[in-house]
This record gives structure tokens, sequence and C-alpha cells, in this order.
């Protein structure tokens, strides 16, 4: 490589180096290098400019990039740190990072409390706990009255809601994910322990020893 | 399925937007 920037500094903006991301995160040099396969065939599915861009992640999770997906845009708006419109390298292996089987467990309810907080108001309110399930109703095409949406949603926000403000702050939502632990499951991806497995193209060309 | 006992957040963890592992898939 001698003097010159590598090809994928050149090629890719946003691209960080594996050996300063493995330093940051739960992943080691030859995952986060398995990780830009991923992230370089995520980043080409619609426009291919090695970013990935709202479209290409809801085509990834929701297999259609037209219909809108509450969900899907939250984790985009949490990946994207930079809140630029796009996922760049590094912003994609931090975020994953915080599924990796070996995160702290503190971190992924962190996650979700951000991720529920659709208006970032630093509560989840009882409004967005209804906007949730609506849409997760609507995605699943499950058809529910409006009354028994609201017995749901009044049950769960008033087991959540210890100190009866009507919002739910981060330490009611530790809490409460404390006694149900099933609500974090979806945080913990197993896939990320053997990255290396599923994308081995990369250890062939690898220059870095973990 | 009984709706009214559901944890609303437990409803909310299924979706299909929050399902990274789909991620993987080729």
């Amino acid at each position: 490589m001698g003097c010159y920037p590598s090809k994928r500094t050149k090629e890719t903006p946003g691209y960080e180096e594996p050996t300063v991301l493995a330093a940051e995160t739960p992943f080691t040099v030859s995952e986060v290098e398995a990780l830009y396969e991923l992230f370089k065939k995520l980043s080409r599915s619609v426009i291919d400019d090695g970013l990935i861009h709202k479209e290409e992640l809801q085509l990834a999770l929701s297999r259609n990039k037209n219909r809108r997906n509450l969900f899907a845009d939250r984790i985009f708006d949490l990946f994207d740190v930079k809140r630029n419109g796009v996922i760049e390298f590094g912003e994609f292996v931090r975020s994953l990072g915080v599924f990796h089987p070996n995160a702290p467990v503190e971190d992924k309810i962190h996650f979700t409390f951000r991720l529920y907080d659709l208006r970032q108001t630093g509560f989840i309110e009882r409004e967005e706990l209804k906007e949730m399930v609506v849409a997760l109703l609507h995605e699943s095409d499950l058809l529910l009255s409006d009354d028994v949406v609201e017995t749901i949603v009044d049950k769960t926000f008033c087991d959540a809601d210890l100190k009866g403000d009507g919002k739910i702050d981060p330490e009611e939502w530790m809490e409460f994910v404390s006694k149900n632990p099933s609500l974090i499951k979806n945080m913990t991806l197993p896939y990320l322990m053997d990255i290396t497995l599923a994308f081995p193209s990369f250890v062939l060309s690898t220059e870095v020893e973990d | 399925m009984a709706p009214v006992t559901m944890n609303a957040f437990e409803l909310i963890s299924t979706s299909q937007g929050l399902n990274l592992s789909s991620l993987f898939e080729k």
C-alpha cells in the first residue's frame, strides 16, 4: 500500500479504520472487516454510493423500500448519529455494537428507550406508546378495535409508569425491562458472534491481526 | 389470543422493522 491511502478510504465516504472501530466496540478487527462486507452490500442496494440511505435500510428490514415502517425509521434515525440523512460505516459498526451478545445490557435498555421516545422528549409518553401499537398492528395487518388497543396501552403504561406522572422516564424504563427481560430480546443478534462466517470473503485479504 | 393481557412493548418488539437479524439474511 506504501504511502498511498487505502482504496477503501479513497472510495468510501465516512470509512473508518477497523482497528479504531474494534477498540470502541465489542467487535474484533476481523469482525469489523466482515461487517464492512455487509455494509457494502446494504449500501449499494438502491443507491450505489457507499452510504446506507433510509430506503436501503427499509428494504433490508421490511423487504419493501416504498412502504414506510415507523420502527425501521427509528432504527435509521438512531444509527444516523450525525443526522445527515445517511448511515456511514463507523455509525453502522458502533450502532450494531449495541446488538452484540457481549454488549452491556444497560446499553441495550438505553437504546430501546431512545427508540421508543419517538419525539425525543426524554420520556416515553402514552401517546407515543399508542402510536407504536397502532403502527405495529398496521404493519402486521392485524385488526383490533380502538377499545382493545386503549386497554392494552393503559395496562402497560400503568405497569411501567411507577411514579404515575403520565410518562415513562429512563429509570422507570430500566425497572420495567428488568421485570420483563423479553422486551430487549431483539436487541441481541447471535449473528454478530459469527459474523466472520457469514461474510468470509474479507478473511483472504485482511492485513491486521486481532 | 388474549390481547387485553398483552404487554404493549412486547407487541411492538415483534415488529419486522426492529428485527435486525434480517440484515444478515442473504
